[in-house]
């Protein structure tokens, strides 16, 4: 009953804490061409846990918004335009934050859920690998 | 130094589970 794959019909959120079930969604996600919005959602929890003390952390802050929010990626897409532009505005003032990326990451982990989570559940990679 | 690319991989890897 607490097998791995039970677990990841539960939510979104125990599917990407198990280690075989965020490669498998993740590889579902390269097929459907929108695996940015994982790497995002997992670069925002990383970033989450860095010093910001630390120059490392103000250099992570600009690569995930040059890669991700800057141009017109999937993840940019899927964002609030008022979202964008706190991180813009965040970024070019160099007030790097911990929870700076937090609504960011809500948006699009709601997007996931609504969206392509269901859609793995019913895929064949889910379905073969059950 | 690591380039921004490598930072951005190093953050994501960090923060992806790790083997039960």
């Amino acid at each position: 009953p607490d097998s791995p794959l039970s677990r990841w019909t539960k939510s979104l959120h125990s599917l990407l804490g198990d280690q075989d079930g965020a490669f498998l969604f993740r590889t579902f996600l390269e097929r459907e061409k929108c695996v940015d919005t994982l790497d995002f959602w997992f670069a925002c929890n990383g970033f989450r846990q860095m010093d910001l003390k630390d120059t490392k952390t103000q250099r992570v802050a600009k690569a995930i918004y040059k890669r991700y929010i800057e141009n017109n990626s999937i993840v940019a897409k899927q964002l609030k335009p008022a979202t964008k532009t706190f991180i813009r505005d965040n970024i070019k003032k160099l007030h790097i934050d911990s929870a700076m990326f937090d609504q960011a990451q809500t948006e699009i982990q709601t997007n996931m859920e609504e969206n392509a989570y269901q859609m793995f559940l019913t895929s064949d990679i889910y379905l073969e690998y059950v | 130094m690591d380039s921004e690319d490598d930072l951005l991989q190093k953050c994501i890897t960090s923060a992806m589970p790790r083997q039960r």
